[in-house]
């Protein structure tokens, strides 16, 4: 009943920690070298990926850019079936980095890669 | 004491698309021609990377290339004895084959020292387009003006865009020593001109992209 559900928001968002946090966007600094690229990655040494973490809410609100398959999931893992996994946090927008690598035939290739970075979250 | 299993019977590992694409450019694996860059290709690459991007590798939004690939090409053979007197003649070949489809050309350069600061004197240099069966042809003098002395001169017609069959390019590097002559010292000779491929790659993300997997219904 979407009017008990209404009634009921103020916990559900109690209950989730009030307003929407994005801290599940977590930093992490990565080093070519710890991926076993230095070899041919010459630049940068290393760089922060960020990634997300943590837990879906219960109600997947439009600010979370959840899309509408993740609410309905979160519904059917609550109301039909729980072996249905509940949505994950996953990254919603990237951003890229520039990297300067060697090749093979010794040519050396400055390269903007896409969707390196995790700018912000979301859950799907 | 388990003798090491025969490479044959290890299962086939499924390369993920990403290590596939960096295996492909992994030194050390077959192929790999030349050592590792160093010197003036190196710096002038470095330099343009910092200008680029910042410590983390984010591209600087207020200097961008106007591109998301730039490939330095080195010499890959040259001539024999290249000093006659005050003169130096070396012909350099670039090999352009083995280009990934799905990068476009939009412009190529080729970058050189226009003059050199020796012990006695200076080194003067000028480049020659190498066309096949024709006299050289004296390149254009440098489209901007050198950034720490490197020249760099547009080259990009010669490369028949979009032919994709242009498999090298030679060049003439001719310089002549001005000055007293030095002692006996041997003469120094300048670094060799290098090019430049600004390309767009039209599949910016590291793994080549798979088409759609399709997947069975687990």
């Amino acid at each position: 009943d979407t009017g008990m559900l209404a009634h009921d928001l103020p916990n559900y968002l109690r209950e989730q920690g009030g307003e929407k946090s994005d801290c599940s966007l977590h930093s992490f600094p990565v080093s070519f070298a710890q991926l076993g690229w230095n070899p041919w990655i010459i630049a940068p040494h290393r760089y922060n990926l960020r990634y997300c973490k943590g837990t879906c809410p219960h109600l997947l609100r439009y600010d979370y850019h959840a899309p509408n398959h993740a609410v309905v999931q979160s519904f059917v893992h609550q109301l039909v079936d729980a072996n249905v996994p509940w949505p994950s946090r996953v990254p919603y927008r990237y951003s890229p980095i520039s990297v300067l690598m060697i090749e093979r035939s010794g040519a050396i290739l400055y390269k903007e890669y896409e969707n390196m970075i995790a700018e912000s979250c979301t859950c799907r | 004491n388990q003798s090491p299993l025969p490479l044959g019977s290890l299962p086939a590992v499924p390369t993920l698309p990403l290590l596939q694409a960096l295996r492909m450019r992994a030194p050390g694996s077959p192929g790999w021609q030349v050592g590792p860059a160093s010197g003036q290709p190196l710096r002038y690459m470095l330099n343009l990377y910092r200008r680029a991007a910042d410590r983390e590798g984010r591209p600087r939004r207020s200097r961008s290339l106007g591109t998301n690939t730039i490939r330095l090409v080195q010499a890959s053979s040259h001539g024999g004895q290249p000093w006659a007197g005050r003169w130096y003649l070396q012909v350099l070949t670039y090999h352009l084959e083995g280009q990934p489809e799905a990068e476009h050309l939009l412009r190529a350069t080729v970058v050189y020292l226009p003059s050199l600061s020796l012990a006695h004197g200076h080194l003067l240099c000028a480049l020659e387009l190498v066309v096949a069966g024709e006299a050289p042809r004296v390149l254009l003098s440098p489209t901007a003006r050198p950034r720490h002395g490197w020249a760099e001169v547009d080259i990009t017609p010669y490369l028949a865009l979009g032919n994709s069959s242009v498999g090298s390019l030679a060049l003439r590097h001719v310089c002549v020593r001005a000055g007293r002559a030095g002692g006996h010292d041997a003469p120094v000779a300048p670094g060799h001109p290098f090019l430049l491929l600004y390309l767009n790659d039209t599949q910016a993300g590291l793994a080549p992209p798979a088409a759609e997997p399709h997947r069975h219904q687990c």
